[in-house]
């Protein structure tokens, strides 16, 4: 299965199409590894580890605003998990 | 069905169990329609609520076509046990489903929902491989027949938004164009989404305003308004170019130019902090206030024959 640990999904806000265009650049450097889950206002991205550093630095330097929206994706996975383990024997 | 779990997330096989419970429990309302198969062999299943007659004019509805959208199809579930237990119970449901039939589709993309559960709960596309590249999957919302190849998709198989090769190539999408365009008389089309509470219409490949935009707006805020009654879920409404963004390629764009005039896709709700993973205890609530709003686009398909 896919590991997410660490990976986590920042909610940006650009307050104009320059900033919304600077963050588009993000998603050409593929080396990042990015996937957009939805490019309307506000972005949400979910940033695998090693490019957290990165586009966190790129996003302070240009003044554009974001907050992490879920902080380890892992955890979240691993709960919805658990939640379909405990209930689908008992009710199929 | 009644003991099923609506509040939990379930694997294909479940979906497709339920399915078939669904028809044993009411062979006279439900009947189940495997219109195709998935690029990996899966069969493509379509439940028709009908109360008789031949060929009537009909709604379409369907959830999955990206695969790690999960509350779409656990909607999809709720919608169908609705429209059974609301047949004969609701006055506006049983109206509807005396003179037009409901096809509803709950995981389009099955491939890419089964991937989801065995190995990447992100992914988006469905499992094609495309030749002369390692990366797999093609969008299924991209891949249709209005204004294909077009800005808002892309050429290159490695991105979540990549179109394939021509328009109508996946069977995913070729199976419900070609339902569509065998049955001949549907008259609304709506195609269910997660995540950003919006509800869209054309167009997405071109600013042109649809020529019936007025009505749809209209039956648009009427729907949203509806739904918003239940928990206060505000959603945005538009075309999907002034709403979203441009995208090419799109089902309801397709079935538009098709003469299907009520055509609509929702994206679902967004409680801001999970995105894909909803939590589970979401799906009821979310799939409830979605029905209100199905329900006022139904009603309005049905009230204005065309």
């Amino acid at each position: 299965k896919g590991d997410f640990h660490g990976h986590q999904v920042f909610r940006i806000v650009p307050k104009d199409d320059v900033q919304l265009a600077l963050v588009r650049v993000l998603e050409d450097i593929l080396d990042l590894e990015l996937d957009f889950w939805r490019w309307v206002t506000p972005v949400d991205v979910r940033v695998p580890s090693h490019s957290l550093q990165v586009v966190k630095t790129y996003l302070e330097n240009h003044c554009i605003k974001y907050f992490t929206m879920i902080k380890d994706l892992q955890a979240l996975l691993d709960e919805e998990q658990r939640q379909m383990k405990s209930i689908a024997p008992a009710g199929n | 069905t009644d003991t099923f779990h609506y509040t939990t997330y379930h694997t294909l096989s479940e979906i497709y169990s339920f399915q078939d419970m669904l028809v044993a429990e009411n062979p006279k309302l439900v009947s189940k329609t495997v219109i195709g198969q998935s690029y990996e062999g899966r069969p493509l299943n379509v439940l028709k609520f009908s109360t008789g007659g031949s060929n009537r004019p009909a709604i379409w509805i369907d959830t999955g076509i990206h695969a790690r959208e999960w509350v779409t199809q656990a909607s999809g579930i709720v919608f169908a046990k609705k429209i059974v237990t609301e047949y004969g119970t609701d006055s506006a449901v049983t109206e509807i489903l005396n003179r037009m039939d409901v096809f509803l589709e709950m995981v389009v993309n099955p491939d890419g929902y089964h991937f989801t559960h065995t190995n990447n709960r992100m992914w988006r596309k469905n499992r094609k491989q495309n030749r002369g590249s390692t990366c797999v999957g093609v969008d299924l919302n991209r891949n249709w027949n209005a204004g294909f190849g077009g800005h808002g998709s892309s050429n290159n198989p490695c991105s979540e938004i990549y179109r394939g090769t021509r328009a109508h190539s996946e069977p995913e999408v070729k199976s419900i164009v070609n339902f569509v365009r065998s049955h001949g008389n549907i008259k609304a089309f709506i195609s269910i989404h997660s995540y950003s509470q919006m509800l869209l219409f054309p167009y997405g490949y071109t600013r042109k305003p649809a020529k019936d935009q007025a009505e749809l707006d209209q039956v648009a805020q009427k729907a949203i308004t509806a739904l918003a009654s239940l928990y206060g879920t505000s959603y945005r409404y538009g075309s999907i170019i002034t709403t979203i963004y441009q995208s090419s390629g799109g089902s309801i764009d397709w079935t538009y130019n098709q003469g299907i005039k009520y055509s609509y896709t929702f994206e679902l709700r967004d409680t801001g902090h999970f995105g894909f993973i909803l939590p589970a205890n979401q799906i009821v609530p979310t799939a409830n206030e979605t029905w209100l709003a199905l329900k006022v686009i139904m009603d309005h398909t049905f009230k204005n024959p065309y």
